[in-house]
């Protein structure tokens, strides 16, 4: 799965998501990706999250508005994440990973699998990473 | 405002001889849609500009690239959302479409619907003009292999995709 998070000069905020489903698996099987509020968010008034991971368990918890209800009540993008991944883990037993941008531009991307390859462009920096805790910058 | 984009490549096990190249495309696709911002542009165009970029890199399980399901297709699923105005679209088991995240974002501009599935997908693509492109184009020789494997019995595809906990 791949997906992407934006702020524009306007404030106007996006997310896209895309994906080719899970190895195997049956035909016909949907997972979260096209669900509103599961394979993505935007608002505005909260933020946009894209996130991966498994399918199943992310529409369970609606992962993606869970991050943005989470924000509303105060949480950081980074905080709220984090929140919502590990409710998702205990709650259903499920990995994944989320890039999430607040309206004043607040970015995080977040995972709980050992890995997620992810970028971000902010300022005239490039920030990217794959293993948990590896943040790498350097100039675009 | 000063525009940001942040992209992911998908969680779950990536082999170390492949790192590199998840690395790499996430960059691109970031610059790529990065750019878009910089010189003015909507964050919808940026983040289909950064997906659509990431379909066409067959390292990721996205368009070209994507995984296989049980019987060897291609079946793939794409969402757009516009914060503005809460618009959103997305296709669900759509074919023979190099992009499906250009796709959901005419199905938020040009209908009145959230969610078009499979075949009714695949007519709305040609309907737009969407070139309809020949399944093999998207299947890459890694996709394959895994999916051989997965057909083994025993095998665990969810563990082999999502891989351990971190």
């Amino acid at each position: 799965t791949v997906g992407a998070v934006a702020v524009d000069v306007e404030g106007n905020i996006a997310c896209a998501t895309s994906t080719g489903g899970m190895l195997n698996q049956m035909a016909g099987r949907v997972g979260d990706t096209p669900c509103v509020g599961c394979g993505g968010y935007a608002d505005n008034k909260v933020g946009a999250v894209s996130p991966t991971g498994h399918g199943e368990a992310i529409m369970k918890v609606t992962l993606s508005r869970l991050i943005l209800f989470h924000m509303e009540q105060g949480k950081s993008a980074e905080e709220a994440s984090d929140l919502a991944l590990a409710y998702m883990r205990e709650r259903v037993g499920g990995l994944g990973g989320v890039v999430v941008v607040d309206p004043q531009g607040n970015w995080a991307a977040r995972f709980s699998s050992l890995q997620m390859a992810w970028a971000a462009a902010r300022q005239g920096q490039l920030h990217y990473g794959l293993y948990t805790g590896e943040h790498f910058t350097e100039p675009l | 405002m000063l525009p940001v984009l942040v992209v992911h490549g998908g969680a779950g096990h990536i082999p170390k001889e492949r790192a590199e190249l998840s690395c790499g495309g996430v960059m691109e696709a970031v610059r790529g849609g990065y750019s878009i911002l910089r010189a003015g542009g909507s964050a919808m165009d940026a983040v289909v500009e950064a997906v659509t970029l990431l379909e066409d890199n067959p390292a990721y399980n996205a368009g070209r690239g994507s995984v296989l399901n049980v019987k060897g297709e291609v079946e793939m699923d794409a969402l757009v959302m516009d914060g503005r105005t809460l618009g959103s679209g997305a296709v669900s088991a759509v074919r023979r479409v190099k992009n499906p995240v250009q796709l959901a974002r005419l199905v938020m501009e040009k209908t009145n619907h959230l969610c078009l599935t499979a075949e009714g997908a695949s007519q709305f693509a040609r309907a737009m003009g969407m070139e309809e492109v020949p399944e093999e184009s998207l299947i890459t020789d890694y996709a394959r292999m895994r999916w051989r494997k997965n057909l083994a019995p025993g095998a665990n595809p969810v563990e082999c995709q999502m891989g351990k906990m971190g």
